[in-house]
């Protein structure tokens, strides 16, 4: 599951 | 946050500062594609609609506030302002939209990580990210009349791209389960787009010379 990953990004 | 996230937001936002400020000063925005524009607009909105649901960090919130109003600012300088967007060049910027914009949308379709409106709409902004400078480096080749500052735009943007990639490496090697394969097979795509750029660029700056693109 990657979905919380990433949204932390710009 | 790492230091090479840091300084690829770093980057990132001087790139936007960088335009701003030679469209402001130079009351021109010749050279710069209204299309690239738009659609890192378009990009940011979709990518920041969680900017009312969820909450980050304060940094996260601020960048984001920032690179919706520059943005928007170049825009409405470009459409608007009654000097600037004079100096427009519409008739080479004649890169179509829908191009980029419906096979990014019909790939966030099937290729997401979650079938919802808000995740949909974000692997959307990551795929048309990668190819959104497309426009502005076609505009540079046709009119290869490149000033100093359109082309440090580009070069920062490229080095933010490139930055990331070193983010993502630093991330998967010290967090536990730390894997985002849509976002770096995009972002890895977006920094091959600049390669060429990148090429010609430094060649013109070990050379001192003007920068050119070939046709």
């Amino acid at each position: 599951e990657d979905v919380d990953f990433g949204h932390d990004e710009l | 946050m790492n230091l090479f996230r840091l300084l690829g937001d770093m980057t990132h936002l001087l790139s936007i500062i960088v335009l701003l400020l030679k469209i402001n000063a130079t009351r021109s925005c010749r050279g710069v594609s209204l299309k690239t524009q738009e659609l890192y607009a378009i990009v940011f909105v979709c990518r920041y609609l969680d900017l009312f649901t969820n909450f980050i960090s304060l940094y996260n919130t601020v960048m984001k506030v920032i690179f919706l109003g520059s943005t928007f600012t170049i825009i409405y300088w470009m459409r608007f302002h009654k000097v600037i967007r004079v100096t427009y060049d519409r008739d080479q910027d004649t890169f179509r939209y829908q191009f980029l914009i419906i096979p990014c949308l019909l790939l966030s379709l099937i290729l997401n990580s979650e079938f919802t409106v808000m995740e949909v709409l974000w692997t959307f902004s990551i795929y048309l990210e990668a190819v959104a400078i497309l426009p502005q480096l076609v505009l540079l080749q046709r009119t290869n009349n490149i000033d100093n500052l359109t082309g440090n735009y580009i070069f920062l943007l490229g080095s933010y791209r490139a930055l990331y990639i070193l983010n993502w490496i630093y991330r998967f090697l010290t967090e536990p389960n730390y894997r985002q394969y849509l976002v770096w097979i995009s972002g890895i795509v977006q920094t091959i787009v600049y390669i060429d750029f990148f090429y010609y660029y430094i060649r013109s700056w070990k050379n001192n010379e003007k920068l050119s693109l070939p046709a």
